[in-house]
């Protein structure tokens, strides 16, 4: 049968459920063995921090639909995390594989890494369901609310500009994702480009200035050891 | 990932952009 907008989502729904049903909404055994090899272990700080995070994502999405949602909004981040979970020990196999190491110590213990990951993983489950609601008000006025990206970074108190860099490594991490969801990560990364990555209140505006003070450094003589 | 357009350098990945290297 032909492939309509309504199949598409169907298919895509079916397809995230089918991967993230049988996941684990804790670290795996060998998530927990990455943490273990890390020099401070970061457990607590990603439990912590999972919890903290869905707190907020459950408020914000009950005043944002309706409390009578807030069920929805518990499961949409119940997934979510299983995908982080999922995303974040396919990116330390790759790691490992390519830089031959097995602490990852710094990496794990850096919160702006996992909430954003935690971030993008949310929004692709957002997104796969869809994230525009019709709100009734009273019994005749409707209006529409949009919990599409930029939303989580708001919800999260994320800057995009750390989103922006965990984009890539996720979608090379996730081979299942679908075309349309690629295509979607990718929009954001342009809207980052474009134009959020250059709010006033970026990080973007301090790293440019300490690249540009580096620069106008005279050259430094190399350390004798490294 | 036919349509996608890689940023990261050829053997860079998620710990060079978090400076873990």
């Amino acid at each position: 049968p032909p492939q309509t907008p309504v199949r598409t989502a169907m298919n895509t729904i079916q397809q995230l459920q089918m991967i993230l049903n049988t996941a684990d909404d804790k670290p795996s055994s060998t998530l927990e063995a990455y943490f273990n090899n890390c020099t401070v272990n970061p457990t607590n700080g990603i439990t912590n921090r999972v919890e903290y995070l869905g707190q907020k994502f459950q408020e914000n999405f009950a005043q944002a639909v309706g409390e009578g949602w807030a069920e929805i909004g518990s499961q949409r981040y119940k997934l979510g995390v299983r995908l982080y979970y999922r995303v974040m020990e396919s990116m330390l196999k790759s790691e490992e594989e390519r830089l031959s190491v097995h602490n990852f110590s710094k990496l794990l213990n850096d919160a702006t890494f996992h909430g954003s990951l935690l971030a993008c993983a949310v929004e692709v489950v957002m997104t796969t369901y869809g994230t525009t609601w019709n709100i009734t008000l009273t019994s005749d006025i409707q209006t529409e609310t949009d919990l599409s990206f930029p939303w989580i970074l708001r919800v999260f108190d994320i800057k995009a500009y750390e989103f922006y860099k965990v984009i890539e490594s996720f979608i090379k991490a996730e081979p299942t994702l679908s075309r349309e969801m690629i295509k979607h990560m990718e929009r954001c990364e342009h809207r980052i480009m474009e134009c959020i990555a250059w709010q006033m209140d970026s990080p973007l505006f301090d790293i440019l200035k300490q690249q540009k003070e580096q620069e106008d450094q005279p050259d430094q003589p190399e350390p004798t050891s490294t | 990932f036919q349509d996608y357009h890689f940023g990261l350098d050829e053997g860079e990945g998620i710990s060079e952009l978090f400076d873990c290297d």
